[in-house]
């Protein structure tokens, strides 16, 4: 554990807990994305059936159970509890080109061929694309709330964070692990344009909205 | 194992 990894572990918990927060305390999931939600409940539960196989520490335990259980509270505030505001018409992309390819690479090119393993990998893959439906839809609406910008900016910081720490880890214990880095990497871009609107425009007082 | 040190992350 160095310090990247463990701010990125609670950059990706503040994200998660700002998300729900928002939704619970406006009563309303207005200007969510239910596909990257549901995505990335599919990621936690595809990555984290180790819960059921190995311990490693209590911290880890622990941040699993919080992450699978928050990624389920919010799935269920969105498509049950607060329905009603969900915003089903802007959330128009379609999951299944990530989903599919993304099953069909983690069969293609993985650590280990067994099925816990191929989970992991699709997990992983999974979840550097997962914030695609929230990034169309704030594009094809044109806005977002800031609270959803600080929401972004958590959990982009979360795995940029964890670049560092795969540097760190490299270096001081010759650790590394080609498909989280170069999964970590396609997820840290995926989020530079949105980087740079947050800090050039959420951060200087004005709400982030793109030109028509 | 390769594989296997990733698993203490998250």
């Amino acid at each position: 554990m160095n310090i990247f990894r463990l701010t990125g572990d609670l950059s990706h918990l503040a994200a998660i807990i700002i998300l729900l927060l928002k939704i619970w305390k406006s009563r309303s999931c207005a200007g969510i994305s239910g596909k990257s939600q549901i995505l990335f409940a599919i990621v936690f539960t595809a990555r984290y059936l180790d819960l059921l196989t190995s311990f490693i520490s209590v911290y880890n335990t622990s941040m699993k159970v919080i992450y699978i259980g928050c990624a389920y509270a919010t799935v269920y505030l969105i498509y049950a509890k607060f329905r009603a505001t969900y915003d089903g018409n802007h959330d128009s992309f379609r999951v299944e080109f990530l989903v599919v390819p993304v099953g069909g690479l983690a069969v293609l090119i993985n650590h280990t061929f067994s099925p816990l393993e191929i989970l992991w990998t699709f997990s992983i893959y999974l979840e550097s694309v997962a914030i695609l439906p929230q990034l169309f839809m704030i594009s094809k609406t044109g806005e977002a709330e800031t609270i959803t910008t600080h929401y972004l900016f958590c959990l982009g910081m979360y795995r940029t964070l964890y670049l560092f720490n795969w540097v760190w880890r490299f270096y001081f214990e010759g650790f590394f692990d080609m498909i989280a880095i170069v999964a970590g990497l396609v997820q840290t871009v995926l989020y530079c344009d949105f980087f740079y609107l947050y800090v050039t425009k959420v951060l200087k007082g004005k709400k982030l909205s793109l030109p028509a | 194992k390769q594989a296997n040190q990733t698993k203490d992350e998250l």
